[in-house]
């Protein structure tokens, strides 16, 4: 989980692409 | 459908899917196609295009990074939009993303390439090759451009191009994934979904084998990039360290 840290954070994030 | 291996699935099952992943796309494409299309006069000037040669190498691969990396994080979107992604187990979500997601923007880059001038949208404006001299790629520069050039003679609707990038997010065939079956069946519904809207388009049996061709090009340029990059990082180490995007190097790190 460590190694993929930001892609976990980014798919579990309710984010859009105008918040990227 | 045919053979034990396909999914049952209905008419409307794929219509739905279809509308859902072309909903995904258009909602996550980062450019307009008319936006694109209004730019593709905006090309570099000369002195533009010396001034990104005159970068040192190490600043130009930092900013192609970056460009890399915006776009990947649309297409993390994109893959979290589509139906059945998030169903997956998490360790699958990040399989399919670490070997798929740069795939999917060479595919998304012919939406904003004019074959005219053989020309991509970089950085505000339409570049050529040349803007990329001093990464030290050529091969990579060049393929990719191809690729692009080769993705547009096929004149795919958005559509077409949504599905298209889903069925390559969604390869079943990839390193490590825990739960292939689970791939594979939204794999195939994706294929369906794909083929069904070829024909009511009225395209040609040719057109699924030409994309069908593509997935071993995307393959290439993909382990291309990661050996480039390697040879990158061997020379410049804090550079990749110190400057790269995290997520850019979580993707291509290792």
């Amino acid at each position: 989980k460590e190694k993929h840290k930001i892609l976990h954070q980014l798919l579990q994030n309710s984010t859009s692409p105008v918040d990227l | 459908s045919s053979g034990d291996m396909s999914p049952t699935v209905s008419m409307d099952e794929l219509e739905h899917l279809a509308q859902n992943i072309s909903k995904s796309h258009m909602e996550t494409c980062q450019y307009l196609q008319e936006e694109l299309q209004q730019s593709t006069w905006q090309t570099f000037l000369q002195d533009e295009v010396e001034c990104y040669q005159s970068k040192p190498k190490e600043v130009m691969w930092q900013l192609c990074a970056v460009k890399i990396t915006e776009a990947i994080q649309y297409v993390v979107e994109f893959a979290k939009r589509i139906d059945g992604f998030m169903e997956l187990c998490q360790n699958d979500q990040i399989v399919l993303l670490k070997a798929g997601s740069l795939e999917v923007v060479f595919i998304r880059m012919c939406r904003a390439f004019d074959t005219q001038n053989n020309t991509v949208y970089f950085d505000g404006k339409y570049a050529g090759p040349e803007v990329f001299k001093v990464l030290g790629c050529d091969d990579l520069i060049t393929s990719a451009y191809d690729f692009a050039k080769s993705m547009c003679s096929l004149h795919l609707s958005e559509d077409e191009l949504a599905l298209f990038s889903a069925f390559i997010l969604l390869s079943s065939d990839r390193s490590w994934l825990q739960e292939k079956s689970k791939v594979e069946k939204l794999q195939q519904k994706t294929q369906l979904a794909l083929q069904h809207m070829l024909q009511k388009h009225q395209r040609g049996e040719e057109i699924l084998t030409k994309l069908i061709c593509k997935v071993s090009t995307l393959r290439g340029l993909c382990s291309r990039h990661t050996e480039t990059l390697s040879a990158f990082r061997a020379v410049y180490p804090d550079i990749v360290r110190a400057h790269f995007p995290p997520l850019y190097k979580e993707l291509f790190g290792s």
